[in-house]
């Protein structure tokens, strides 16, 4: 089973294309295994994206660099994932 | 036992416990519902589909799918709770009787059973099939991009370990092609309806191409009455337009397919997040995203009652 300790859900939001842009470049860099939940759309359009812990660094780096504004939305997804799981465990039990 | 559901609409639940839940609805409901089977998955799983019919030959139908990004769960839960809603609307809600009179609805809750059961025992993150894509050690296609409409044009990736790989060619996936040649064999189905999560938007086409669609007054009109409708409930706000207007080109998507195929009425709903949690909707939110949404797609189920072609 594969477990996302430390995972962070950012929520990036972007001002113009320009900042579209960059994030699109961010896309396509298959080694930080990044997971777009929302992906790069349009500017009044929130980014959503799952970061793996190893690359949390580099990526919040990048978007400070770039003076891309982005929020944490998850803070910890395995923390959410195991209240997913306990919830339905608490409902098969009644 | 079986005639009383003890199933709990406000949880999660596994691939069988849903498959369960459409046997009791068949039973429970057996004037007007029956479970059908119309393929199987790339693992083996049934596809079931439920049908809402009080009789009639080929009357005109109305498709509505969930789960094709197994990693939605809202979505499956979603169309389980509308299955028993229709079910037990009809004959008491003077809407719903009159449309199941007039016309049937065929009702997909699992669209990407394989991926559905990953994300329960391996993966929770998993989206797409569970295919194996030959001379790749990635697996999956995304079933959202392999659609015969403008297949393997922008918004999609022709590398397998890609979360939107739109597969080696349109209706590689066998969950595809059942729902394609389903809907091929039926013959009469006006309006296709698909379950997404999340970012309340209420889509229409296209995606692979951003010119409007014929009907693009009446969808728009009809997507924003559909949108009041879901915002009555709870205040849920909703977007409306095409895909590509909306959100960005995504090509090989399946309202595309479906309007292009002659199904004016196709319609893709992305439900509620809370702002939080994206598409891991606490489970409290289930049968409220449920209701609002229903009310939404019964607006568009209405228009297409009223407006047959």
């Amino acid at each position: 089973l594969e477990t996302f300790v430390g995972h962070q859900v950012l929520r990036i939001k972007t001002r113009n294309e320009e900042q579209l842009k960059q994030l699109r470049f961010l896309e396509t860099l298959e080694h930080l295994q990044l997971d777009f939940w929302l992906n790069p759309s349009a500017p009044a359009l929130p980014v959503d994206v799952r970061i793996p812990a190893s690359s949390l660094q580099a990526v919040k780096v990048f978007l400070e660099s770039q003076a891309i504004e982005y929020s944490i939305l998850i803070e910890d997804l395995q923390v959410v994932l195991d209240r997913e799981q306990q919830d339905m465990v608490a409902s098969q039990q009644v | 036992e079986r005639s009383r559901s003890t199933f709990n609409y406000g949880t999660y639940h596994s691939l069988d416990a849903i498959y369960q839940e459409l046997d009791n609805l068949a039973a429970e409901y057996s004037d007007i519902v029956s479970k059908l089977q119309i393929g199987e998955s790339y693992e083996g799983r049934p596809l079931y589909v439920l049908r809402f019919s009080t009789g009639g030959e080929n009357r005109p139908a109305i498709w509505l799918d969930a789960g094709i990004h197994s990693r939605e769960w809202v979505t499956q839960a979603s169309a389980v709770w509308i299955a028993r809603q229709i079910a037990s609307d009809y004959g008491s809600d003077p809407s719903v009787t009159s449309l199941l009179n007039k016309m049937d609805i065929f009702l997909l809750p699992v669209s990407n059973p394989d991926g559905y059961v990953y994300t329960h025992t391996m993966n929770r993150m998993w989206r797409k099939t569970r295919s194996k894509n030959p001379g790749s050690l990635c697996v999956g296609v995304d079933p959202n991009r392999n659609w015969d409409a403008g297949f393997g044009g922008p918004g999609a990736s022709s590398s397998p370990c890609s979360d939107s790989y739109h597969g080696p060619s349109a209706n590689s996936e066998v969950e595809v092609k059942s729902v394609v040649d389903f809907i091929k064999n039926h013959g009469n189905v006006l309006a296709f309806l698909t379950l997404h999560s999340y970012s309340q938007l209420l889509m229409y086409p296209y995606g692979y191409k951003c010119t409007p669609p014929a009907d693009d007054a009446e969808l728009n009109a009809l997507g924003n009455a559909a949108a009041s409708a879901i915002q009555s409930l709870y205040g849920t706000t909703y977007q409306v337009g095409s895909i590509c207007s909306t959100i960005y080109q995504a090509s090989g998507g399946s309202i595309d397919w479906s309007y292009d195929y002659g199904i004016k009425y196709s319609f893709a709903f992305e439900l509620r997040d809370t702002g939080r949690y994206g598409f891991l909707l606490p489970a409290a939110q289930i049968i409220p995203t449920a209701k609002e949404t229903w009310l939404g797609l019964k607006k568009i189920m209405e228009h297409v009652r009223d407006n047959l072609y």
